[in-house]
């Protein structure tokens, strides 16, 4: 249960814009402190006190209903706005 | 508060609702308590900017049409890149404003329990409405607390009282401006003042706008799917149930109901008809029929198809005013001072109308109005608003005969007008040496 956890924790950091998102034809991999500054960022947006770790209070926020925007929007934000445009073109 | 860098390059957008939560899921909202909802999501917004928002009537289906920001319910996957995933989790999404189709795009989860100042088993649509419009116009979300742009569900808010945060109005005012002569904003804060953007370039549209809209005399005025549209000349403007203009500035009458000749300046009388909720509009010798805003191919056609004849036996060849009685449910025609009845509930689309028997009587039977009104309504408890320049008489429901009535300003109690400065009291149109008073007068 711990290790789904986690990873479903990833997807929302991922999916939110914390992290970028894990590329396979890269395999690349989150680093622990990536993930632990993603967690600090995460926090510290929700008005938690940044621990780095998911605690309690950082799961139970995680699960709270939300709008489905990124909280950080970057540079995959974009790449996928400038697919779908050339996507809508084509 | 964060921006997204992009924002609309025009002050006055167009919004229009293309599917509706399932009353599987959401089962307190009906359609006509989604409008209102999102009508009061916008003016937080315009509340506190220069912006406008007017709704669009639109066919669903085209999911071209209807303007900037186009709502829709959607559940789970809804070709946008962004798929919901069923009751709770992510509740909307909304586009940033821009070029693209899907630009200010605003999509709520189908698969919530949206409410209305519902318990906490639901979400309340007009929080989460009021953050996405936040998107739609170019916000992010913010970090900030309190802030509706904040990401996550905070749960209801009072629709009537609504006012942004500080954080929420210093975003818009950053992108948009200060709404003249409205919340100012920030005097009473300690921030530093905003300047204004240079002001955008905007399609420029014959405007008549304040004076025309105050001056009164409108061609046609009626009641359509709950509100009430004043035509005048090439433009219209629009009231909602609530009496609150949809926008002060007017809306060009081609621009908004299709189908009309070009070089129409001057709109006769318009109803909606009972039976079917078809929009009939009489210019000229001509009448339409609309569905929603889009007239019926088979139009116009002869006015000589209702069969009026004046009293003299002449035919009629122009109609001034037209309503449905709510009192009985009956059509009234009114032209050069006589007026038929109709009962359309036993009329066909298309084919010759009778007036029922006895008609055509004298508009003066209508007691205490003027004879040559511009046109007439039945609106809130079926009462008959009858309009005359720029004042209004009601007859209350069922009334024919009630004496003295005393005139509104249509320009001040429907169209958002200053009131004029005290002269002589209005008088009644038809016994004009009687003095009758308001509470201004």
């Amino acid at each position: 249960g711990e290790s789904d956890q986690y990873s479903r924790a990833l997807d929302w950091l991922s999916r939110y814009g914390y992290l970028p998102p894990a590329d396979p034809r890269t395999s690349q991999l989150q680093t622990k402190e990536g993930i632990e500054k993603a967690i600090r960022i995460m926090q510290r947006f929700g008005g938690l006190q940044e621990t780095g770790v998911l605690d309690n209070k950082t799961l139970k926020l995680m699960s709270t209903p939300r709008c489905s925007l990124p909280d950080i929007i970057g540079s995959d934000e974009m790449l996928k706005r400038k697919r779908r445009r050339r996507r809508r073109k084509r | 508060y964060a921006l997204s860098g992009l924002k609309w390059q025009k002050m006055d957008l167009t919004w229009s609702i293309h599917s509706y939560p399932s009353p599987s899921h959401s089962p307190n909202l009906n359609k006509e308590l989604v409008e209102t909802i999102l009508y009061y999501a916008f003016k937080a917004w315009s509340d506190v900017s220069p912006l406008t928002f007017q709704k669009q009537m639109t066919n669903s289906r085209d999911s071209k049409a209807g303007g900037d920001i186009r709502v829709s319910f959607a559940q789970m996957l809804h070709e946008d890149g962004y798929p919901f995933d069923g009751r709770g989790g992510t509740l909307a999404h909304a586009f940033f404003p821009g070029l693209d189709e899907v630009s200010g795009d605003t999509h709520f989860d189908n698969d919530e329990m949206w409410s209305f100042r519902g318990d906490s088993s639901s979400t309340d649509l007009f929080t989460v409405a009021v953050h996405e419009f936040g998107h739609a116009l170019g916000l992010s979300h913010s970090s900030s607390d309190p802030s509706i742009m904040r990401p996550y569900y905070q749960g209801p808010a009072d629709m009537n009282d609504f006012q942004l945060a500080l954080d929420d109005r210093v975003a818009i005012q950053q992108l948009y401006g200060v709404k003249e002569g409205g919340q100012g904003d920030d005097a009473d804060h300690d921030i530093p003042r905003l300047p204004s953007p240079p002001p955008t370039k905007t399609t420029q549209h014959s405007e008549p706008s304040f004076p025309e809209r105050c001056q009164g005399g409108f061609d046609a005025v009626a009641n359509i799917r709950g509100e009430v549209f004043f035509f005048k000349g090439e433009h219209f403007w629009r009231v909602n149930q609530k009496r609150s203009l949809w926008s002060l500035n007017p809306t060009l009458i081609k621009n908004f109901w299709i189908g009309l000749p070009p070089g129409t300046n001057k709109i006769d009388a318009v109803y909606e008809r009972k039976s079917d909720s078809r929009i009939i509009f009489f210019i000229g010798s001509q009448y339409w029929v609309f569905i929603d805003n889009k007239a019926m191919g088979d139009y116009p056609r002869p006015l000589s198809e209702w069969g009026m004849r004046t009293k003299s036996g002449v035919p009629v060849d122009r109609v001034d005013a037209a309503f449905i009685w709510a009192h009985n449910g009956k059509t009234y025609l009114f032209s050069g001072g006589e007026f038929w009845r109709f009962d359309e509930s036993k009329a066909n689309e298309l084919g010759t109308r009778h007036p029922d028997q006895g008609y055509p009587r004298d508009s003066s039977l209508w007691e205490g109005v003027p004879p040559d009104m511009d046109d007439v309504i039945s609106w809130e408890q079926g009462d008959a608003y009858f309009f005359k320049d720029n004042q209004y008489w009601v007859l209350k429901s069922g009334g024919l005969n009630q004496d003295i009535i005393t005139p509104k300003s249509t320009a001040v109690e429907w169209l958002w007008c200053p009131a004029p400065p005290m002269t002589s009291a209005p008088t009644n149109p038809q016994n004009p040496k009687e003095c009758s008073c308001d509470v201004r007068g």
